[in-house]
């Protein structure tokens, strides 16, 4: 999605 | 019903949506609008809250063509997909999905306090919904494994009721009244009125349609089914009436005496007497 051209260095692995 | 049959309803739309980059959350307290660059959003667009099933998803949606942005699924509220601030009412921190099992938190925000309630309100809305779809679900599986009470037949098993003398009276509705009886049958004889045992002729006469009645002992042996049985007893029009009944002690002398001036209800001291 177009977020991760903006936030993309936010996203990390989902934590369980 | 499997999660991808479901259908998806809207539950909030608001046009005008502001997406922030947050700083990470300090470990020792919430987040603060404060520390973001409010007056520079990052991007902004359309939001949107949808719900399938107990799941809701907040999707942020490009303002003019609908593309999405990012959405961020919501599995319970309060909490870790969706944090209000600690400073403002107007500003969230999401938790938005990439799909691939990687996620972001960023912050937005509603110029109108009301959009910031409404959002609020949705998402509170829908999950007091699901926690009364689970309470509801959840009483229904206890019930489903309760032991059922099986009441009925097993196979080939038979029961035999006994109910009084009620086989003697097969057919006996369709049976033609005595005329002159008129809608007096009907009524009861009196309780404990005094009782005159019915001459041989007349009991041969009713033989074929009813057992007689037994007769009560004393004032107190009369019962229901005396009552009952009048209403098909017919009037020996057709037998020799028996001698009427002493007036002189009996407390229901009048009626006998006053029926018999009336010329058609002759018979009717006779009906009385059975009982």
């Amino acid at each position: 999605p177009p977020a991760l051209d903006i936030f993309g260095d936010l996203f990390e692995s989902t934590p369980e | 019903m499997a999660a991808e049959l479901e259908y998806e309803s809207v539950l909030c739309v608001k046009p005008d949506v502001s997406v922030y980059r947050i700083p990470p959350r300090a470990s020792n307290r919430g987040y603060r609008a404060s520390d973001w660059k409010l007056d520079q959003p990052d991007w902004t667009g359309r939001l949107r809250i949808t719900s399938k099933g107990k799941i809701a998803y907040i999707k942020l949606e490009d303002k003019v063509s609908g593309e999405l942005f990012a959405q961020a699924p919501v599995e319970q509220y309060p909490g870790i997909a969706v944090e209000t601030v600690t400073d403002s009412s107007r500003y969230f921190v999401i938790r938005i999905q990439d799909g691939t099992g990687r996620s972001a938190f960023i912050g937005i925000g509603f110029t109108d306090r009301g959009d910031a309630f409404d959002f609020n309100v949705s998402l509170q809305d829908h999950f007091k919904w699901v926690k009364q779809e689970t309470e509801i679900s959840k009483e229904s599986q206890e019930m489903d494994n309760r032991p059922k009470l099986d009441l009925g037949f097993k196979e080939g098993q038979t029961i035999k009721l006994s109910i009084g003398n009620i086989t003697a009276k097969k057919g006996g509705a369709s049976k033609p009244r005595a005329s002159g009886t008129g809608g007096l049958s009907l009524l009861p004889p009196p309780p404990g009125g005094k009782v005159t045992i019915p001459p041989p002729s007349s009991s041969v006469a009713i033989s074929n349609h009813v057992t007689p009645p037994p007769i009560p002992k004393s004032n107190h042996g009369g019962n229901d089914s005396d009552i009952l049985l009048d209403l098909d007893s017919p009037a020996p029009v057709s037998t020799s009436a028996p001698a009427p009944v002493s007036t002189s002690n009996d407390l229901w002398g009048d009626f006998s005496t006053a029926s018999s001036s009336v010329p058609n209800q002759a018979p009717q001291p006779s009906n009385w007497v059975q009982f």
